[in-house]
């Protein structure tokens, strides 16, 4: 199982929709994907009609399970959706709580890796949203993942807060044993806007060795598609932002299988 | 002094552009205005060029200050901005570390309002940016505050987040002797969306007596803004996104001279 985390500190750069969008596109493809959602907000779980504040089983219990971990107790958390080959482990309310309860604890970390863990052989692979802070929920989708995908804005803010989540990774990189490789994906791209065009070249200029050379256009279908609880592929095949989310996964798995 | 904040727990939802236009806009008709960034991501920071990393003076000193305040103590951390009669209490990466560096302590969700108490004759108005998160910065903006600002994106995931912002608010007013008055603004409306047009519906059906009665459109104009450093009605006065949050601002000055 490949296990990649979307992730950046900045709010509402595309870190759900690019989740959905790759996950969908891989699941057509015939991979069995996992997506699990570790943000207390939950868009991810809203995407595909659940209700945070109903869920019994959810990416929160995995910061509960201590010891030896039974796989059938990891696969009880897993839900459909509604997409063929895709899965979900919902996020709760309470995850939001982790941080002040069970701070201080053994492992508090490795939680999600250790229960991915129990899962290696069902999926093919598996997809991890994030909140957009830095906390003990970002630090173990960076800890459990191989690849970590980092939608990022094309705006002027947006290369700020792309500084400092190169800083965040840096720091994850001095406990791990090789670097974790990261790839900057620019998103909402809006050929239109002077602001748009001009950061998209300084951040080519500034992250040229872990940038995509290409880009994810602005594509109102996006928000058609979570209305309808959909993947943007299923929705419209044939729309751009599809297009592009298509040519990112062929070049992604690509440098995976090289590996 | 009126005290103004921005809040939703969701991300990238127009938090920090609505922050800046509105205060924009209360500066050029010659109020005093003070804006303070209370989110450890800094946008708000950013937007007026300053370097979170690099700052001495920010609002995390509101935090550290003890018993009796010194008002030239807290006016050492106002900063210029690019508009005459708009000041700035900047953030920095240290606000992240509150929770759990000072958790327990005696008032800790009253240090904003502690020290935006002592500038109280400075300013005629005070707007305060949050996080897209639940905690003790947003706690501290709720406390502060006489009137909340809900920026909500007109696509369908987002009024999920607003019902999990209404609990969070009624969670607040049980500790507040009268209850927080608050007003909902539907942000990057797009009229060519389905979604964006039937999640505007939805919303003013079901908050009706809370809603703003029209919405703030898409405008590109605020990304270009932003990369100049400027309030979206400084960068460009005819834009619509501009007139939009004119007649906004209009609506709740006129609202704050009744009582
Ligand atoms: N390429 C795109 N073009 C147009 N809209 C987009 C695009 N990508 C995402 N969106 C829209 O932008 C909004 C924010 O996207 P999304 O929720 O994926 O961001 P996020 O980074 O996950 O936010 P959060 O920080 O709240 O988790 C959504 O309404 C989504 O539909
Ligand atoms: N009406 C609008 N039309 C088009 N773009 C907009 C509009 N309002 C905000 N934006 C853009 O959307 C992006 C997100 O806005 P903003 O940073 O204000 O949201 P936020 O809620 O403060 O985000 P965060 O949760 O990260 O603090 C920015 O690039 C901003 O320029
Ligand atoms: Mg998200
Ligand atoms: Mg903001």
């Amino acid at each position: 199982m490949r296990v990649w985390s979307i992730a950046n500190q900045k709010g509402g750069v595309g870190k759900t929709t690019t989740t959905v969008s790759v996950g969908g596109l891989l699941a057509e493809q015939g991979y069995k994907v996992l997506l699990i959602d570790l943000d207390p907000h939950g868009s991810l779980t809203s995407y595909f009609r659940y209700d945070l504040d109903n869920l019994t089983k959810s990416s929160y219990n995995l910061f509960l399970m201590t010891g030896e971990l039974d796989p059938n107790e990891v696969r009880s958390l897993v839900h459909d959706t509604s997409v063929d080959n895709l899965k979900l482990i919902p996020a709760t309310t309470a995850l939001a709580t982790i941080e002040r309860q069970l701070h201080g604890q053994e492992g508090l970390g490795l939680k999600v890796s250790r229960g991915l863990a129990q899962l290696w052989d069902d999926y093919d692979f598996a997809l991890i949203d994030t909140p957009p802070v830095l906390g003990i929920l970002m630090i173990n989708a960076l800890a459990a993942c191989e690849q970590l995908l980092v939608p990022v804005q094309t705006e002027h803010l947006a290369i700020k807060g792309l500084e400092r989540m190169l800083r965040t990774i840096a720091m994850v990189n001095r406990s791990r044993k090789s670097e974790l490789p990261y790839t900057i994906i620019p998103t909402m791209y809006d050929r239109r806007t002077q602001a748009s065009v001009s950061s998209l070249r300084a951040m080519r200029n500034n992250f040229s060795d872990h940038i995509w050379p290409s880009m994810v256009p602005v594509d109102t279908r996006f928000r058609d598609a979570s209305k309808a609880g959909l993947p943007a592929s299923k929705y419209d095949p044939e729309g751009r932002g599809v297009h592009a989310y298509a040519a990112l996964l062929k070049l992604l798995v690509a440098e995976q299988e090289q590996k």
